[in-house]
């Protein structure tokens, strides 16, 4: 098995980038 | 006292019946269908009833499962549908489940079927929170669910809005930002556009790909107690056995690839998992109920079976199925490139 996510890596952190400056301070 | 001898009453009362038939109701994870069987039937003549019925031919990772108390059991191929500890109220229910999973979705989900199943019943799990999926993958499998359902992405017909009614995000992952429902579908969309030119079978199987490597994916999860009372969770997947801290469902402790087990074996309440390595220590534990170990026992089989099958390549039928599913994507990529 490949790294986890493999391929999918980039698009994951994209994601997570843009979801950041909405996270509620809880999160 | 009461309920039992009304259940077996009612088993009698079905067994006498003229007709030596009875109903049952078969809830799969898109469809509800319902049968009539013979009082003689084994739970292979239902579960191959149900497979022919559905078009399926990669059997091997489903079965019929029922509820019983406060857990679940799945129907046993070489015993009476009537003799397995079944509500027997008519229609009797079985849900048509996928009991193992693959290691490599791509590699081992052949029929457009399967895949499609698979697809469904882990995209339920992930939603209800079954499965811990961490924000940012959810968004990404919501896009490709989408693009499954709607095809590919057109501004002029896919207003926004268009995904105000579907569940497409676990709640926990809602509540985790302060975001909108507009702000939500203007993500996904974004990545929806993204996946242009996927049919329905292969944005599926992108879904998939994503979801087998979220940690709880294909674990069946079962409170234990180690020989010093010790609660932890044991974890049956399609690579092995896990213990886990009960906080912690997503790293084990300990693991035994199936590789590395000698025999698993239970008497009474306590389960021993003896490794291959006999320098390491048979791992001894005990589960809630004997029904519980019956069940861990057979799922430990099960994916035993199919660990050591995927190991000797495949069979003659699998081998025609996958040649058969070339010739069927290349014959819809030509239609479509004509269209």
């Amino acid at each position: 098995a490949g790294p986890k996510f493999g391929p999918y890596q980039k698009a994951l952190r994209e994601i997570r980038n843009s979801l950041l400056p909405f996270a509620n301070e809880t999160g | 006292m009461a309920r039992a001898l009304a259940s077996r009453m009612g088993l009698s009362a079905l067994k006498r019946k003229q007709t030596k038939s009875f109903s049952v109701r078969i809830v799969t994870m898109d469809a509800e269908m319902e049968f009539s069987c013979e009082v003689k039937w084994k739970g292979k003549d239902l579960f191959d009833l149900v497979c022919r019925t559905v078009g399926l031919r990669e059997s091997w990772f489903f079965g019929l499962q029922y509820n019983i108390k406060d857990t679940v059991a799945w129907l046993k191929m070489d015993k009476k549908v009537l003799d397995h500890d079944v509500c027997k109220e008519e229609p009797i229910t079985f849900n048509f489940l996928a009991k193992f999973y693959p290691e490599n979705a791509e590699e081992e989900l052949v029929q457009e079927i399967t895949q499609h199943l698979f697809f469904l019943q882990v995209k339920k799990e992930i939603l209800d929170e079954e499965i811990y999926c961490p924000p940012e993958a959810s968004v990404l499998l919501a896009s490709y669910a989408v693009q499954a359902k709607y095809g590919d992405y057109d501004p002029t017909a896919h207003k926004p809005g268009f995904l105000a009614r579907e569940e497409l995000l676990p709640k926990r992952v809602i509540n985790l930002y302060q975001m909108t429902p507009e702000m939500w579908e203007e993500r996904i969309a974004a990545w929806y556009a993204e996946h242009r030119g996927r049919t329905r079978d292969e944005a599926e199987m992108e879904y998939l790909k994503i979801a087998q490597d979220l940690e709880m994916y294909g674990v069946n999860y079962f409170f234990i107690r180690n020989k010093k009372g010790t609660s932890l969770l044991l974890g049956v997947d399609a690579l092995g056995l896990h213990i886990y801290d009960p906080q912690n469902k997503l790293t084990p402790k300990i693991s035994f690839p199936w590789n590395e087990i000698r025999n698993i074996s239970y008497s009474d309440k306590e389960f021993a998992i003896k490794p291959l390595d006999k320098k390491i220590e048979v791992f001894k534990f005990n589960s809630s109920k004997l029904r519980v170990n019956k069940l861990i026992l057979q799922l430990c089989i099960g994916n035993h079976d199919l660990f050591m099958r995927r190991r000797r390549g495949d069979s003659l039928e699998v081998q025609q199925m996958k040649s058969q599913a070339r010739e069927e994507k290349a014959r819809k990529q030509m239609e479509r490139q004509r269209l």
